[in-house]
């Protein structure tokens, strides 16, 4: 298939003879996430193509070959953008939106090793500065506190995005949920000045990337590497083998 | 005959002389994503490099090649027994992970080491 540019040959395939199903087997898991062509063009700009290039940079050289001294602690490092960005009524000086992150469906047993979000901590739209931050969003019920707040600390990216840490709750609630596992965030800014929270309102920051979700990951459906280990009998056989090759060689 | 195939081997024959510039080892490759057809989804690298295995495996399957007892006692079917059953074969013996890149149909964006992309050394077997 080399100079035929395609990703759609898979799934088209007929049955495949078994000796090509394993080589098959492989190109189909290096292509089952696989966008079209004309996919690609608009999330290759922005902060979090920024923010994976320069983790991709840290974890592996020019080559590809994964650097000794890489941090990221995990095989796979997920970018999630919210699937829904839902602006909801302003309470006051707070301007809210709710942000939907479907995570799909756990395929082929990844463990979750780190889960955070990074947004925008500070907002600068319009003129307006704006404080940001971002916390769990969980239905109103009398067992359930209407939201929760994670740890956050500043990202390395830029002194403008902050880290949070959901591991715990991602780990608990949804990870291990069969069917549709949707993690809801609300991301809540409010002017720095308080003299300007009146011209604020109506304008709308849901145009920029304002928080994205990391996924460290590790595929446990690999098997572990067996040690060659030589069967007894064929030992023996090649132990009387070789007295004999070096009896007869003398 | 084990005492036949001794005396073969342990002298290099002419054959043996003529396949040393082509015995089997590890070739440097560099194919570019683009040239695959995958540049549209794999932002990095730009470039694999995945070498390959190419030569003659010897008859006599010395310790750096690193030749399991299968293909020890497979060389010694062939030589003896059954010449239907191949000689081994010149093949990758370790592999290097390599890292990628990419976007995925969804528009996440992926970092993730793939096992055994990368050929380290050769072997017969």
């Amino acid at each position: 298939e080399v100079g035929q540019p395609s990703t759609t040959f898979l799934p088209e395939s007929p049955t495949l003879p078994p000796a090509e199903t394993s080589t098959m087997r492989l190109v189909e898991k290096l292509l089952e996430e696989a966008p079209g062509k004309e996919q690609r063009k608009p999330h290759l700009e922005g902060p979090p193509l920024q923010y994976m290039l320069e983790l991709y940079q840290r974890s592996a050289d020019s080559d590809g070959h994964p650097r000794e001294n890489r941090t990221i602690g995990a095989r796979m490092v997920r970018l999630l953008m919210p699937s829904a960005n839902i602006a909801r009524p302003l309470r006051g000086s707070w301007y809210t939106r709710i942000l939907n992150f479907l995570l799909g469906r756990n395929r082929v047993a990844y463990q979750l090793v780190k889960a955070t979000v990074v947004y925008r901590h500070q907002l600068h739209l319009a003129h307006f500065n704006l404080s940001c931050y971002v916390e769990l969003w969980v239905p109103k019920s009398p067992n359930n506190p209407s939201s929760v707040r994670g740890s956050s600390k500043l990202s390395l990216m830029s002194q403008t995005w902050t880290e949070m840490d959901l591991t715990q709750h991602i780990q608990q609630k949804l990870w291990n949920r069969k069917g549709r596992r949707m993690l809801r965030l609300r991301f809540m800014c409010q002017p720095q000045n308080d003299s300007e929270v009146a011209e604020f309102h109506g304008h709308d920051p849901s145009s920029v990337h304002i928080a994205f979700l990391l996924l460290h990951l590790n595929d446990t459906h690999k098997n572990a590497q067996k040690a060659e280990l030589l069967p007894s009998v064929l030992e023996e056989f090649m132990e009387g083998e070789s007295s004999l090759l070096s009896r007869k060689t003398r | 005959q084990v005492d036949s195939v001794a005396s073969d081997v342990s002298g290099p024959s002419q054959e043996q002389d003529a396949s040393e510039n082509n015995q089997c080892s590890l070739h440097p490759y560099t194919v570019s994503f683009r040239q695959l057809g995958w540049d549209h989804w794999i932002i990095a690298p730009h470039h694999y490099t995945p070498n390959y295995c190419k030569g003659t495996c010897p008859r006599v399957l010395h310790y750096g090649l690193n030749s399991p007892n299968h293909a020890i006692i497979q060389n010694l079917i062939n030589e003896l027994v059954n010449q239907s059953i191949p000689q081994p074969s010149c093949v990758p013996y370790k592999y290097d992970a390599m890292s990628v890149l990419l976007i995925e149909a969804n528009g996440s964006i992926l970092y993730k080491e793939h096992e055994g992309m990368v050929a380290q050394s050769c072997t017969c077997r």
